[in-house]
């Protein structure tokens, strides 16, 4: 069985996708209600 | 305590913080134009509070120490600008 591979938390950390999906959704709010 | 406030080192902070932030958010280049927005939306208030001086030393402090974070951060301090955030009065109608 091949060994998983470690996630390298430096491209994909779970909590920053979340706070980069949150500001991106805001970001796109402001724009749409300016 | 300091009769100024924190104003000026408030901002060194700030500018401090975008400098960082700017090679780690190139995927995204319209998040810290956002920050800046809110930046300056910000009440005089707590742009010069020991307050936001805090958040922004800890801000500073873990995106140095964990890059993978930067939007966590950077979410983080758009929330506490967010909070203290001008708000406009309208005049009310007889």
């Amino acid at each position: 069985v091949p060994m998983e591979e470690e996630e390298d938390d430096d491209d994909d950390d779970p909590e920053n996708r979340i706070a980069k999906k949150m500001l991106l959704e805001e970001i796109k709010a402001n724009l749409s209600s300016d | 305590g300091r009769e100024g406030g924190y104003k000026e080192e408030n901002e060194r902070l700030f500018g401090e913080f975008l400098a960082l932030c700017t090679p780690l958010t190139s995927d995204h280049p319209e998040v810290l134009p956002f920050l800046c927005s809110r930046h300056h939306k910000t009440s005089s208030g707590f742009l010069a509070s020991a307050e936001l001086r805090n958040v922004l030393s800890r801000c500073l402090r873990r995106v140095r120490r964990r890059h993978a974070k930067v939007y966590v951060y950077i979410n983080e301090l758009c929330t506490t600008l967010k909070a203290h955030s001008l708000r406009r009065k309208l005049p009310l109608q007889p």
